[in-house]
């Protein structure tokens, strides 16, 4: 038996809007630790690990491990029909193929189930070991969705690079250039607004902007996001999601031949 | 010419 009660049902439903263009179909995993998702597109590319702690839930009863196989554009039309403010609860019973999301109104007048199918998903967890990274660069997440948005109008690819002069995002394609470079800024008032540059050691690397302009459709998750990068590793886009967990992207590098 | 890794190559199962 499996039940958990999410207040801020609009969490969820923003979840599925950041996943559902990058992966198919994904398993949900339940245990006493939270609900989780890992999935990789179909290309293998890149990586979506989501955590929602059980802490966060104000209900989250979950008896024994269990995983759910979701097509997540069903799941999506489904949490489309929750309204923003709704509460919603998963629930599912031992052994059933089906899922149920129950919608509540905040004030109790309106109450709605939705029961979808599940399906059997073939899917090979990775371990993702802790790794130090060359360079974190957390900054304004608009900020960042607004430079790959840009970008990608002029490139295919970017290229990140951290020196200790900022962050820099370079584009070329058939029409020019293009050099975005953010310094670190912490003299603003607001931190969630600010640019912080954590710097081991100077690194730069090349990714698809068509899988990072995917990733920042968790945007609206996260005021902040953290790119962490690595030359030997895939980067890390992170979007911490309130009180609860993250949604974090990871995708491999395009590396010269 | 650059060439797409993939996240297998990084992480293996487990």
């Amino acid at each position: 038996m499996l039940e958990l009660r999410l207040v801020q049902g609009s969490l969820l439903k923003k979840v599925l809007e950041s996943v559902k263009d990058l992966v198919t179909d994904a398993n949900f995993d339940c245990s006493a630790t939270g609900f989780s998702l890992q999935a990789m597109d179909s290309s293998h590319v890149a990586l979506v690990a989501l955590l929602l702690r059980s802490e966060g839930f104000e209900h989250y009863r979950c008896d024994r491990n269990l995983s759910m196989g979701m097509n997540l554009n069903n799941m999506s039309k489904m949490l489309k029909c929750a309204g923003n403010d709704d509460i919603i609860t998963i629930k599912a019973d031992d052994g059933s193929d089906t899922v149920t999301f129950m919608f509540e109104s905040p004030t109790q007048d309106k109450i709605a189930d939705f029961e979808m199918k599940l399906m059997d998903i073939d899917s090979e967890h990775l371990g993702i070991p802790e790794a130090e990274y060359h360079a974190i660069v957390r900054m304004p997440s608009a900020e960042f969705a607004r430079i790959c948005k840009d970008l990608s109008s002029i490139g295919d690819t970017v290229v990140i690079s951290v020196t200790k002069e900022g962050v820099k995002f370079s584009t070329r394609g058939d029409i020019g250039t293009a050099n975005i470079v953010c310094r670190q800024n912490t003299s603003v008032d607001k931190p969630e607004e600010s640019t912080i540059i954590e710097m081991n050691e100077p690194v730069s690397l090349t990714f698809a902007l068509r899988y990072m302009n995917s990733f920042t459709k968790a945007t609206p998750l996260a005021n902040s996001v953290t790119i962490s990068l690595s030359s030997e590793l895939p980067v890390v886009v992170e979007y911490k999601i309130a009180e609860m967990g993250y949604i974090r992207f990871y995708l491999a590098p395009k590396i010269e031949d | 010419v650059n060439q797409q890794r993939q996240i297998t190559s990084f992480f293996t199962p487990g």
